[in-house]
């Protein structure tokens, strides 16, 4: 997708790439699924192992197979292969692309997507990014975006999981009349963050 | 983390521009030495680059003669002074249908402090053109730049740094308090009332020649080396191999696709790959 299309550097274009590179997903078994959150959510609180996941899974990539590893990556990497070692490119491209997503963001963020995996409460956060994205175009331009409340659940503050996950990004976040000061250094950790979201949740549906 | 938001606040103050990069973890903060090389592998989205990476070298280790990194230029010490106190205070009541009463308050109250000493130091731009001039590449390449070349890493060089002259501590409070009271009605009136607070307190303690920001340029390395201080989105460190596996691969997977022929493609294909490697 992204050497292919060509890319308008906006919401629509960031929910174009997006859907592009997970697509694929659609087509996974509901076992698969399962394995597959399960073992992410492991690798998401092993620093080295992300790290180890994501250049093996590039490596394989790039010739086509991927040898055994130990731990929680092994576990990823084994969903992802056939018996003979080849790497299935469908289930593997958008891996490499969630892994990619991943490692742009912070240990914090890391570990508070693992928790949202285990309670299944990614598609509120997925909603709220998706709106201060949308809302902060351009993206270039310092602004302030108001947050719809709905979206903010009861415990908007300082210790809520959205908070954490949208300061992490390098943003100024309003408890009082809900709001995000946008900073356009934050664009690159916002946008993996929301991308981060949308195929962990894609992930959740076909589970 | 605390240590992350004291960056943020420093950068704010002296780095209007935005040119200076944040070290995201207390751990990571003496990675970033001025000369250090850093690695950073393209990124797989048009959206977000991939963090920078230290790869335990310096560009002494690439150049020759071996001679160590010239000295640094210093400028500051700048003092920086950051308390934050902030008080929200908020009530919410609601009266139900059947006369049943909820109501109740809260306060969140936040504060932070930090003092410091900084200095950037940074490396004279003449320093890199004497570099240029006077060194050449070291043959054979180093390993680990071998192996960066091989997955088609960008390679940076640290120029400048934002570094702690003393041992600091950074204090971030989070107080919390509630309250609430509940009737409901029915054949059996029930209510209540309660009230709690919760206070978290993290103070880090930040090292004195700590990193907190840093910049960088990036190499090019063709038959000779060079140093770009401000890249194009496109600019490569290595220049990319003409052949490879991957057209191959590509074309592989569209005749496959496009005719289902696969066995006689997958001799052909590993007929050609292997001219290719070779």
């Amino acid at each position: 997708a992204s050497t292919e299309c060509t890319v308008t550097e906006n919401f629509q274009g960031l929910q174009a790439e997006v859907e592009a590179s997970s697509r694929e997903l659609v087509r996974l078994e509901r076992d698969l699924s399962q394995h597959l959150l399960k073992d992410l959510g492991r690798v998401l609180l092993d620093q080295p192992a992300l790290q180890a996941l994501e250049e093996l899974l590039e490596e394989g990539l790039y010739c086509g197979r991927a040898e055994p590893l130990d731990g929680p990556a092994g576990a990823v990497l084994e969903c992802l292969v056939l018996p003979n070692r080849e790497l299935v490119q469908e289930l593997a491209v958008p891996i490499f692309y969630l892994l990619g997503a991943l490692t742009a963001l912070s240990e914090i963020q890391h570990t508070l997507l693992a928790e949202a995996l285990e309670t299944r409460t990614l598609s509120g956060q997925l909603e709220l990014v998706g709106s201060l994205l949308e809302k902060s175009v351009p993206w270039e331009k310092h602004s302030s975006v108001s947050l719809p409340p709905g979206l903010l659940g009861s415990s908007w503050g300082e210790e809520a999981p959205a908070w954490v996950l949208l300061e992490e990004c390098g943003l100024e976040l309003r408890v009082d009349a809900p709001h995000v000061c946008w900073d356009p250094k934050a664009q690159g950790p916002t946008c993996a963050l929301y991308a981060s979201l949308a195929l962990l949740s894609r992930l959740i549906q076909q589970s | 983390s605390a240590f992350v938001g004291v960056v943020r606040s420093v950068l704010r103050e002296l780095d209007h521009k935005g040119e200076l990069i944040p070290v995201d973890s207390l751990r990571n903060s003496t990675s970033f030495r001025p000369y250090c090389l850093l690695g950073r592998r393209p990124s797989s989205s048009w959206f977000w680059r991939p963090p920078y990476k230290c790869v335990n070298l310096s560009i002494k280790d690439i150049l020759e003669p071996d001679a160590p990194e010239p000295g640094l230029q210093c400028s500051g010490p700048f003092q920086f002074c950051d308390a934050v106190d902030g008080l929200m205070q908020g009530s919410v009541g609601l009266a139900t249908p059947g006369e049943g009463k909820i109501s109740g308050g809260a306060a969140v109250s936040g504060s932070s402090s930090a003092s410091m000493n900084m200095c950037t130091l940074h490396v004279d731009p003449n320093t890199w053109e004497a570099m240029h001039r006077e060194r050449r590449l070291r043959q054979p390449e180093h390993k680990i730049l071998q192996q960066l070349r091989s997955r088609g890493d960008n390679i940076y060089v640290v120029t400048e740094v934002l570094q702690t002259q003393k041992e600091m501590e950074v204090t971030r409070t989070h107080k919390q308090e509630g309250s609430g009271q509940f009737v409901l009605p029915g054949a059996m009136c029930v209510q209540g009332e309660g009230q709690g607070h919760r206070s978290q307190k993290k103070t880090i303690t930040i090292p004195s020649g700590s990193i907190l920001a840093f910049r960088v340029a990036q190499l090019v390395i063709d038959s000779d080396w060079d140093i770009i201080f401000f890249p194009e989105k496109k600019q490569r460190t290595f220049q990319p191999p003409t052949t490879g596996h991957s057209p191959i691969r590509g074309t592989r997977s569209w005749l496959q696709q496009s005719l289902g022929l696969s066995s006689i493609l997958e001799s052909i294909y590993n007929h050609l790959r292997f001219l290719t490697d070779g």
